[in-house]
């Protein structure tokens, strides 16, 4: 481990036993903040989109902080140069600057359930971000979704996405809904979509009970409700890399103390 | 100061630094003891050998260095040292069975950034601090 391949005085080097490797991994879990080793349960070997996200966001954040250490050694400001086909706005490399900690989340919703009572073609979306401790504040939240090019349609045409925070709901009628954006689409558009849901996303981390997830529905010029296939936004059935995902930039508030071991 | 005779006892070994004490004057320095001088170290901490590859996305693992070796004076001639550290050793040099030597630590830390999955594979990026020793000098 010496870079001059020396075994310095006094440093032990030999081989560890079974307890003691546990134990150094329990060690390097208490840096990390975590009280166990988490074990997800990943279906697909492959990344889907929010981990290659996420993966933009690491690469950015590591280059940053490598060009920042040679800057400081060079005395020069750095730019960011990072292009990825993930990464969507400057805007999000502007929270990343300020966060301390970046998180994506899975949507929960199994089943689509794509017409309403009433006929009316929408999605639905959940994202649990009530684990997240209170002492880590959401600066920003962006839910996104994937919009692929449709050619079968006329490529100038139009549509409006409308994405909407559920806010009751009942069994026998159509949800309470509040509009937290909509936004007009074109046909040949084709790549990630962001909405801001900050003040959402910060509702559902202090009131959990609030969180009744998102709905979204598109409509054409005339009016009428049409299919997230037909205008070629991508949903849970698509292409691993392309499904949508929430993402939140947090900053820690308080100073992480380590429990007694 | 400690007053009376004792104060008086410690000033005179001070300016006799060799007598009494572990650690060698300035001019018992030589290249030998640039060894075990204080300095960085490498040390990689391995998540891939931890067995931490379907959890732990990037990286696969970190230079986290560590410091380790003897703070000799004077200090300032080779190394980081804080002001204090000098009087430290001073009093070492006067007192050595009950005053410890200055410590050989980190005086500069960098952040590193980890990205990981939790149990709901949901995808976490943390940014942690003073995890990678940039420098070692004498506290």
């Amino acid at each position: 481990l010496d870079g001059n391949n020396e075994v310095p005085t006094g440093f032990i080097h030999r081989r560890l036993r079974t307890h003691e490797k546990r134990e150094m991994q329990k060690e390097i879990l208490s840096i990390l903040g975590l009280p166990h080793r988490p074990r997800p349960h990943l279906s697909h070997g492959k990344y889907n989109s929010a981990p290659l996200f996420m993966l933009d966001l690491y690469n950015t954040m590591s280059s940053e902080d490598k060009s920042q250490s040679e800057s400081m050694s060079n005395g020069y400001q750095t730019m960011r140069t990072t292009q990825s086909p993930h990464l969507a706005t400057y805007q999000e490399t502007a929270f990343l600057n300020d966060a301390d900690m970046v998180m994506s989340f899975v949507n929960l919703v199994e089943y689509d359930r794509e017409l309403s009572l009433q006929r009316r073609h929408h999605k639905e979306f959940k994202f649990n971000p009530s684990q997240i401790p209170k002492s880590e504040a959401v600066t920003a939240a962006g839910f996104r979704l994937y919009k692929e090019c449709v050619s079968h349609i006329f490529r100038n045409d139009t549509f409006l996405i409308k994405v909407y925070q559920v806010v009751k709901e009942y069994p026998d009628r159509e949800a309470d809904l509040f509009l937290l954006e909509s936004r007009r689409l074109r046909a040949a558009e084709e790549g990630w979509l962001e909405f801001d849901i900050t003040s959402t996303c910060n509702l559902w981390v202090m009131n959990p009970v609030h969180n009744l997830g998102l709905q979204v529905s598109v409509e054409t010029n005339s009016g009428q409700s049409i299919s997230f296939k037909e205008v070629g936004l991508v949903g849970r059935d698509g292409a691993l890399e392309k499904q949508p995902f929430m993402v939140a930039f947090f900053k820690v508030s308080e100073v992480h103390i380590r429990t007694t071991r | 100061s400690t007053g009376g005779k004792r104060h008086q006892h410690n000033r005179n070994r001070a300016t006799q630094p060799q007598e009494g004490s572990r650690g060698p004057g300035p001019a018992d320095y030589n290249s030998s003891d640039k060894k075990t001088a204080c300095r960085r170290h490498e040390l990689y901490v391995s998540f891939r050998e931890m067995g931490w590859q379907d959890w732990i996305i990037a990286p696969e693992g970190y230079a986290a260095y560590y410091c380790d070796g003897e703070c000799y004076f004077p200090l300032n001639t080779y190394m980081n040292a804080t002001n204090h550290a000098i009087v430290q050793t001073l009093v070492h040099l006067m007192n050595p069975e009950n005053a410890p030597k200055p410590c050989c630590a980190p005086t500069k830390l960098h952040a590193i950034s980890v990205l990981y999955f939790d149990n709901n594979s949901n995808v976490i990026l943390k940014k942690y601090k003073n995890m990678v020793v940039q420098a070692c000098g004498c506290h």
